[in-house]
């Protein structure tokens, strides 16, 4: 069967989207 | 079935990467282009028992990516409790601090997965560690509303 390829892991970025603390 | 030894150890694929490896052990730590080695792809897919055969042919987690991230990283932003209590069983900096400003502890918060933020704390993960943004574990719990993450982080500071 055809294995599909992964994308490279990525860690996120952790404070995305919060305000400046 | 030209996949990398990465792409193999993403998908949990142990014979084809014990193939890989008994033909050139060197394989087992080869960094991909971003410094990714096959441990830090089975830790990002979750493949626990690739994890275990990596480590025991000798993988070494201590490895860093180019952005300094780590296969302890990797795994506790994924949520993949068992495989952050496995690479903790060999000699890694729990602390281990990355250009994407952050820790195992931090990512662990970020994703609200309390069973890898408990085997951190119990390895001893610094929990006054701040995020570059200067967001502490604790603050990014209240940040993020997880009422129960920032319990369990509040009675881990009271039982220090």
């Amino acid at each position: 069967s055809q294995l599909s390829l992964y994308t490279s892991p990525s860690l996120p970025n952790i404070t995305l989207g919060l305000p400046a603390s | 079935d030209n996949l990398s030894i990465h792409q193999l150890a993403a998908h949990g694929d142990i014979a084809q990467v014990k193939m890989h490896i008994t033909c050139d052990n060197s394989l087992l730590n080869s960094q991909d282009e971003r410094g990714f080695t096959p441990l830090m792809w089975a830790a990002a897919f979750g493949e626990i028992e690739m994890a275990q055969f990596l480590l025991e042919k000798g993988a070494d987690p201590k490895t860093f990516a180019r952005e300094r991230e780590c296969a302890l990283s990797l795994a506790s932003a994924g949520g993949f409790t068992d495989i952050v209590n496995i690479i903790l069983k060999h000699e890694v900096d729990v602390n281990s601090y990355d250009w994407n400003g952050g820790t195992p502890l931090l990512y662990a918060v970020r994703g609200n997965h309390t069973k890898c933020v408990e085997a951190l704390l119990r390895h001893g993960a610094d929990i006054t560690f701040e995020a570059d943004s200067g967001y502490s574990p604790i603050a990014l719990a209240v940040a993020l509303g997880y009422r129960k993450m920032q319990k369990l982080l509040e009675d881990h500071i009271l039982n220090l």
